[in-house]
């Protein structure tokens, strides 16, 4: 059964983009067949792979119903892994959104032939920073959240906000399936108290769902984008490459039940 | 002149309410008298001084017309500093504003009796990391924009989105007099190559904005607001404090003209 996935903070600069292309990286290399839909109109996502927007293709407009999804769809030079590109129109999809009838439900609509006929394991959905429509939107139509969080106060604080906006999700009917699939520690320094106290709370409080994996804080994984390169091409020995790699086997433990 | 200023960026996690609050404080200690406007509903500035968001005080309802600006003005307990606190509401500020008549300059009427009328040298917004409604009515209706940004390359990236919306609110007539007043390196860490790729290429490209200070990595940054305090309270003779205390320095200087 395909999984389709919302890897979502509204918290800015936890990981999100980082954990939805290395994931996305290690899930394909083992085998699975991964779909990554870039949602953010920064295109972070988009980047990292290497992919400019490419010309023509454009999330917006499938959104406001211009053409279909399943027509955005792109190969990437990596085996097993495609991307729906972001592009900065979509900043404008928010507004527009916002006016349709039934904005709540939009995504969820337009990636329905794609959840239904594509052959794909994992869709996995990178979202905006933030709490507005697009972010809404992905929780209306994913079947979990994955939800990096770094290790740091503000981070900490906005946890209970996310928490709180996927009960209301599930309470409005729009997504009553809509569960937390797990929480991933991000940016771990052990060398500071701040990181150890941020763990010790989240482990506290959500312990079934917080990963046992976390990922250290580690420059490769800031100096992979600049070449286009996800973690496993650039620095496929390192300690972060392979934290991921180690992360990505419990994501599929537990999605097998285990 | 009272000056009011953005303290923007859409890439999530560089610095913005850092900033904001580290500057205000180090201009209150200075004597300016400081309004920090919080405008993110993740409402981190308002936490980060030690204030929850205080009963009945919404910005949200101001935004929507059911109370004025002027009666959200809270003091701190720092001289000189006082903050409009953000609320979870704002999330939602971002649907009802998208559907007013004039949502772009929504904002910029509703702070015009506090800008005219109230005793502040300086009033300063912290955005949230988005593209969407609250940002641009931010800029809308800001004199400049300080733009934070980390030494990481998703932050470089971002930097010329930014400079292109400036441009289209700028040539959209919504407010033709906004500039970026200031682009600030944060998070600088001397020893990776990547901080000094960052800064080197920011500063090729935009040498004159690019302020001469830079902000270096520091966890008591990240533990300050734990406690709801600033970092000139929480170490004040550490090298965050001291940094932050050069930059307002340089960032009148810049003010006057010098
Ligand atoms: N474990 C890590 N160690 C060091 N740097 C990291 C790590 N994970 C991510 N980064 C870097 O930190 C920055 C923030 O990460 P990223 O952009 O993935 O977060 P995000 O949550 O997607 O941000 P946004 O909220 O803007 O979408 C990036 O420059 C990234 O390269
Ligand atoms: N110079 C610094 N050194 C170390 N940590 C820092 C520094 N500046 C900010 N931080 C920490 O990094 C995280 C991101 O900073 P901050 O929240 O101020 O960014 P932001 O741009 O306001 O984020 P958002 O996009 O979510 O609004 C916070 O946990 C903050 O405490
Ligand atoms: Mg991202
Ligand atoms: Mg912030």
């Amino acid at each position: 059964h395909m999984k389709l996935i919302a890897i979502a903070n509204q918290k800015g600069g936890v990981g999100k983009t980082t954990t939805a292309v290395s994931l996305s990286a290690c899930l394909a290399a083992l085998g699975w067949r991964v779909l990554l839909i870039d949602l953010d109109p920064q295109a972070n996502a988009t980047s990292a792979l290497g992919l400019e927007g490419a010309e023509g293709l454009s999330l917006y407009r499938a959104l406001v119903g211009e053409t279909d999804m399943a027509e955005q769809v792109l190969p990437t030079r990596i085996e097993n892994l495609f991307v729906i590109p972001a592009d900065l129109d979509l900043a404008g999809a928010e507004v527009e959104v916002a006016r349709l009838e039934n904005h709540l439900l939009r995504l969820r609509e337009v990636v329905r032939p794609i959840v239904e006929d594509a052959p794909f394991d994992f869709i996995l959905m990178d979202c905006p920073p933030s709490l507005g429509i697009l972010m809404t939107n992905a929780l209306a139509a994913a079947d979990e959240l994955l939800v990096p969080i770094q290790c740091e106060y503000f981070a900490l604080e906005g946890l209970s906000k996310i928490v709180n906006l996927v009960e209301q999700i599930k309470g409005s009917g729009a997504n009553p399936g809509l569960s937390i699939g797990g929480i991933l520690m991000t940016m771990y320094d052990a060398r500071t108290n701040l990181s150890q106290q941020v763990v010790g709370e989240v482990r506290r409080h959500f312990e079934a769902l917080t990963y046992q994996t976390e990922i250290p804080r580690s420059v490769r994984l800031g100096e992979a984008p600049s070449f286009g390169q996800t973690i496993l091409e650039y620095d496929p020995n390192g300690i972060a490459a392979k934290s991921y790699q180690k992360f990505a086997e419990e994501f599929i433990a537990r999605q097998r039940g285990e």
